[in-house]
């Protein structure tokens, strides 16, 4: 479909991508920690597109299997929700993935 | 109000009292948490009660100060938020104040 294309170009086109929430703490907790990393994620807050919002979660929820929020992309690849990204950073597998992703 | 009368009897007449939404992670956070404890709070689901509950969410900011979710009481008093009700396990004082609500 057309907003699958579109969901699809923007992770591709965009190093970090975060959807979100506005209200939804998790959703603060996975930007902050970005910029805490010297990141700045494209933000998409889901709550804010109108009927456009749910569509795209659902659409998310065909690409990776999440429908939830936040829903996470580094380099075009799907990472996770906000556990999974705050796993990575305590790895120290994040900011490899991120240098990756906004070096090439 | 009627409402607000409604709240304040419920807090005061149960132990423990999370106003919270199902599909919020801090909310389950704060639930799991108690259940860790072993306490079983009781649980209002905000998202589950149609038009009433964006109105109890108004009676409780006017009670408390706080518009979010979730919102935490123990023994009839406002406790806060998660990272409230988290911030005082880990001095342990969360278990101290559930013990004096639950044995009166
Ligand atoms: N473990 C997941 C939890 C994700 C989750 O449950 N997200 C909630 C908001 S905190 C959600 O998307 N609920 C359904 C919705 O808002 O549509 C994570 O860390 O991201
Ligand atoms: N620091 C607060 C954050 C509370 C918060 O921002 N809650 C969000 C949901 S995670 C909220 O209530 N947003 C407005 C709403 O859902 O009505 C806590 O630990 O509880
Ligand atoms: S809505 Fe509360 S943590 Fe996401």
């Amino acid at each position: 479909s057309r907003l699958e294309d579109s969901v699809k170009k923007t992770v591709a086109d965009n190093p970090v991508v975060v959807y979100s929430k506005t209200w939804c703490s998790y959703s603060s907790e996975v930007k902050s920690l970005f910029n805490r990393l010297g990141v700045q994620p494209l933000v998409i807050e889901l709550d804010e597109l109108g009927a456009q919002g749910p569509q795209i979660q659902k659409v998310l929820e065909r690409i990776t299997g999440q429908h939830t929020v936040p829903n996470v992309f580094i380099g075009g690849k799907h990472i996770g929700g906000c556990t999974d990204t705050v796993k990575l950073y305590h790895k120290g597998e994040l900011q490899s993935l991120l240098s990756e992703a906004t070096n090439k």
